[in-house]
C-alpha cells in the first residue's frame, strides 16, 4: 500500500540539501560564506552604498560560552560560526523571521538584476547550521533611516516551512549605522573548503573595487580588499515582463492582477516595448475587442494575444536596466590580479532569451606572470550577476565554449599562458541549479558568450603577431 | 522599497522550470516521456508486476478535434501529446488529484529503492503541458482489486499550488484491467529530441528485460521491445533509517512522532541495525534514562543521543533491500546490444553514505561491432535506480570516474572499442539536480565506482594478454 504524503517546501530542501549546495560540511561551509556576502553585496551596490563587508569565521569549539563544548567529537569537520555584516539597506523587522525562516520567500522575486534570485540562500544556511547544531541564526538589522536596531535569534521549523522566534529584541540606534549582521553556527570543514573560500573572496573583489571586504579566517589571519575606488555603476533597475518572454500562464496570472481596465491598455501599461500602436496592432491581430476587460478573458482569449504577440513585430527588450561589468574594470581586475603581458575585455551588445535581455562580456589574460596550461585546462574565471563560481565548472556552459574556440586559429600555441573570464548579467540568470553554480546551454546565451570570447581572441592574434615580428626584427 | 513576498513550490518550480529539466521544447518532450516512463516502472516491477508499457507520442498540429488547431504557428516547436499506458499497482482515485496537480506530493518519500523520489515528475509534465497549450493532462487509473476504473482532466493552480480537477468520472471495469494511462498535450521538438528519446528507451529495456514496451512515435514508427524472461528481480524493500544518516533535525521529528513509550525503545524500534543491546549501550553513553519518554527528549537530550549514536559500534546497513541489476543481466544486456567479443560486469558488496545503503556495478563490454574511441570519449551508459542518465554527463561523477581510470595500465591502446557502464542503486541516489540527470561527487560513491571499473578492468586486462598471446603463437 503506497504511502502518499506532500512535503512543505523546507521538509523538501531539508531532505535534498545536496541540490542546493549543501553536500558535506566542506561544502556547506563555502555555500554559508557566499549565500550571506551575496545577500550583503545586493543590499549595498544595488541600492548606491559603497558596500562595507565584514566575514569572520571562528572556529566554535573552544569557546565555553558557545554552548557547543564536547560536541565536536560528535561531528565530521568541526564546529564553526560564520558572521557577515554589511552597511546595506538593512531589513524591515517584520520582515525578518520570513526572510532568515521560511524557504521560498524573497525580495528579489521582481523582474531586476540581482545575485539573488530564488529565495532559499539565506534558509539553507540557517537550516543547515539548525541541522547540524541546533542554535537558531542570529540576525541584527536597522534600515537607513530607522531610529532602531532589531535583533532576532531565528530557526526554522522544517515541517511546516515557518520561522521560530527564539528571541525579539529591539534598542534604539546610538549612531546611523545601517545594515545587517547575519551569524550562523554550523559543522565545517575549514581545511577543505579554505581555498575554495579565500578565491571566492579575491574573486568578487577583482570586480566589485569600490568595495571594502574583511575576512577574517578560523586560524586568526586576516585578509583586507580595500577599496580603490568611490565609482560605482548604476544599480539594475526593475523592468516589466518583454511579450515574447511571456506564456498562458504567465499571462493568465497578469490578467488577473492588472489594473489596466482594457485589453489594450493591459497590453501597453504591463509590458515593456510596447506603447499604444503596437498594443493596438497586437488586439487587432488577435481578433478580440480593444475594450475587453482583462479579467474577463477566458483561456482562448488568452491563448489568442499569445498567437497576436508572436505575430507581433515588438521592439526587442533594452538592457539599460542591466548592469554589467564594462571592459575597463575587467581589464583593471585582470591587470592586477594576474599580472598578465597583454588583456583584452569585450562587452557585448544586449541580447534576449524567452525575453529576459542579457549582457555577455568576456575577457582574455596572456603572458606575463600566467603560468602555461594545456588546451583541456584554460583557466576559466566564470561570473554570473557579478557572483564568482566556482564548483561544477565541467557543467558550465562557459567551459564548453572555451573548449569549442579553435585557439590555434588565433595563433595561440599550448601550453599558454592564458586566462579567460566570461561574466553574463540578465534579470534572470539560467542557472542549472539553485546552488548557482553553473550556467546552463541556452542556445543564444551559448552563442553570445562564444562571439564575445572569440571577439577578444582576436585582438590576443594581433597582438601574438606584432611580438612575432618584433623578435623578428630583433634576431636581425 | 524591497518588495517582499512568498512563492508556492509550484510557482517556484514554474519561474525555475529549466532546474527540473523542462529548459526547452525538445528537452521538455524528453522530460516528459522519461517521467512518465519511470512512474509506470515504479508502478510495475516495484510491485511483482510484469511490466507492459505503452508509450505514444502524436503530432497534434492536425487534428479538428484537439482544439489546438490554429496554435502551432503560435509556438517555437510543435503541439504533440504524449501517453504512457502501464498495467501498474494504479492509484486511490482520492489521490489522483494531488499526485498529478500539486508540486511535493508522492508516495515514494519512504526510505526505499523508488526511481521516483522528488515529488514533481508527473506535475512538471502537467504543468508545462499547461503553460505550453492550456490544455489539462488526462489520467485513468484502476487498482487492482478495485471494480472501478477512474478518469480526471487535472490542472495545476500555480499560485497556491492545488491541483485543478476539470473533469472527473468513473464507470465499473467489465475486464480485471489495472493500471494507469496518463495523457499530457504539450509543445515539444520531436525533430531535436527523438535520438535521446530513442536511446532513452533502448538503454532502458537493455536494463529491464522481463517488460515488454510499446513505442509509437509522431512519425507512425513502432518500436516494440517484448519481454525475453519472466524472471524478475525481488522488489526493493522499504527500510528503517539507520542512526549513522541521522542528523539532530532528523531525531526531533522521529522523536515526536514515534509510538515507542521510552527511549530505548525508540532507539530499537525505530532504526534499522540497533537491537536492545546496542540500544541500551547508546542510551548508556549518552547519560540519558533509558526509561526517557521520547516525546520528552529537549534539544541538548537529542544532542547526547546523536553523540552516543557516533561513539557506538552499530552494524553497518544491510543492503537485502535494495535491487540491483546483477552481473548476469548487465553482461546479456551488453552483449545483446553492442556485440562485443569481451564483456564482463561486477556487483560490489553494499557500501553506505549518509546512512543510506548503496551497490554500485560497472560493466566493460570490449571489441566485436564496437567503435573505436578515444580516451577522453570513451562510451559511458549511466544508470541509477534503473533509470537511464543520458544528460549533463559532464558533470557527472561517473564520467569523472572513468576519465580518472589509468587505462593504459590496462594494457588498452587508444583509439579502443570500449564501452563502460556504471549503475548506482541506494534508498537515496545523490542526484545532482531535481531533473536527475547526473550523480553528485559524494566520495564513497565515487571511490566504490572507482574500484568496481577496475575490477572489471583487470579482467579486461586479462583478456587482452590472452588476446595478444594467441596472436604470437599465431604469428609464429
Ligand atoms: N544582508 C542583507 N541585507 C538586506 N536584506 C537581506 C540581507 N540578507 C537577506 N536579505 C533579505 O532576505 C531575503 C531572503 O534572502 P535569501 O538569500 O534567502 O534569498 P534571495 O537572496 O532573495 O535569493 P537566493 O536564494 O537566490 O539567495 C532577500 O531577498 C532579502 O530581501
Ligand atoms: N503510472 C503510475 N502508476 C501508479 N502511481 C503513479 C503513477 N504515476 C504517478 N503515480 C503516483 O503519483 C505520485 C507522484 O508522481 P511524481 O512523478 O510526480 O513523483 P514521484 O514519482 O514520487 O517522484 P519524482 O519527482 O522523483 O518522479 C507517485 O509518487 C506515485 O504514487
Ligand atoms: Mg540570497
Ligand atoms: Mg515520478
Amino acid at each position: 500500500v503506497e504511502k502518499f504524503k506532500s512535503l512543505s517546501p523546507s521538509e523538501f530542501f531539508y531532505r535534498n540539501k545536496e541540490i542546493a549546495g549543501f553536500s558535506n560540511p566542506a561544502r556547506a561551509l563555502y555555500q554559508t560564506v557566499r549565500e550571506l556576502v551575496e545577500n550583503a553585496l545586493d543590499a549595498t551596490d544595488s541600492h548606491h552604498i559603497l558596500p562595507d563587508i565584514k566575514v569572520i569565521i571562528k572556529n566554535e569549539v573552544e569557546t565555553p560560552t558557545s554552548g557547543l563544548v564536547g560536541l565536536s567529537e560528535a561531528f565530521e569537520g568541526g564546529l564553526y560560526s560564520v558572521q557577515v555584516e554589511d552597511n546595506g539597506i538593512g531589513l524591515p523587522p517584520s520582515h525578518v523571521p520570513r526572510a532568515f525562516g521560511q524557504l521560498l520567500y524573497s525580495s528579489k522575486y521582481v523582474l531586476r538584476q540581482t545575485r539573488g534570485m530564488f529565495g532559499l540562500g539565506a534558509k539553507m544556511a540557517v537550516l543547515y547550521g539548525q541541522i547540524t547544531t541546533g542554535k537558531p541564526a542570529e540576525i541584527t538589522t536597522s534600515q537607513v533611516t530607522s531610529k532602531r536596531v532589531y535583533y532576532y535569534r531565528i530557526g526554522i521549523d522544517v515541517i511546516n516551512n515557518t520561522p521560530i522566534i527564539h528571541e525579539a529584541a529591539t534598542y534604539m540606534k546610538t549612531n546611523d549605522w545601517h545594515g545587517t549582521i547575519v551569524k550562523i553556527y554550523l559543522v565545517g570543514d575549514w581545511q577543505r573548503s579554505k581555498q575554495k573560500i579565500y578565491e571566492y573572496l579575491k574573486r568578487t573583489a577583482i570586480i566589485a573595487p569600490y568595495a571594502n571586504i574583511y575576512f577574517e579566517d578560523p586560524d586568526g589571519e586576516i585578509m583586507l580588499f580595500k577599496r580603490s575606488t568611490e565609482e560605482m555603476p548604476p544599480p539594475p533597475r526593475e523592468v516589466q515582463p518583454h511579450p515574447y518572454g511571456v506564456d498562458l500562464e504567465m499571462l493568465k496570472m497578469m490578467a488577473a492582477t492588472t489594473k489596466a481596465s482594457t485589453l489594450v491598455e493591459f497590453l501597453y501599461k504591463e509590458f515593456q516595448s510596447v506603447g499604444i500602436t503596437t498594443a493596438n496592432e497586437i488586439v487587432q491581430r488577435s481578433g478580440l475587442r480593444p475594450d475587453l476587460k482583462p479579467s474577463d478573458l477566458t483561456l482562448e482569449d488568452l491563448m489568442k494575444v499569445l498567437k497576436a504577440i508572436k505575430e507581433t513585430n515588438v521592439k526587442p527588450p533594452r538592457a539599460d536596466h542591466l548592469s554589467n561589468l564594462g571592459e575597463k574594470l575587467i581589464e583593471i581586475g585582470l591587470k592586477e590580479s594576474l599580472k598578465p603581458e597583454f588583456v583584452k575585455a569585450v562587452t557585448r551588445k544586449p541580447s534576449v532569451y524567452e525575453g529576459h535581455a542579457f549582457i555577455v562580456e568576456a575577457g582574455i589574460a596572456y603572458g606575463g606572470r600566467i603560468p602555461p596550461s594545456d588546451k583541456d585546462f584554460i583557466p576559466l574565471l566564470r561570473y554570473a550577476n557579478k557572483i564568482p563560481l566556482l564548483y561544477d565548472e565541467a557543467a558550465d556552459v562557459m567551459r564548453a565554449v572555451v573548449r569549442n574556440i579553435d585557439w590555434e586559429r588565433y595563433d595561440v600555441v599550448f601550453p599558454a599562458p592564458l586566462v579567460v573570464l566570461i561574466h553574463i548579467c540578465s534579470t534572470k540568470v539560467p542557472y542549472k541549479g539553485v546552488g548557482k553554480e553553473a550556467v546552463a546551454d541556452v542556445p543564444e546565451v551559448e552563442r553570445e558568450m562564444e562571439l564575445a570570447v572569440k571577439e577578444a581572441a582576436r585582438e590576443l592574434k594581433s597582438y601574438l603577431n606584432m611580438k612575432a615580428r618584433e623578435r623578428e626584427e630583433a634576431e636581425k
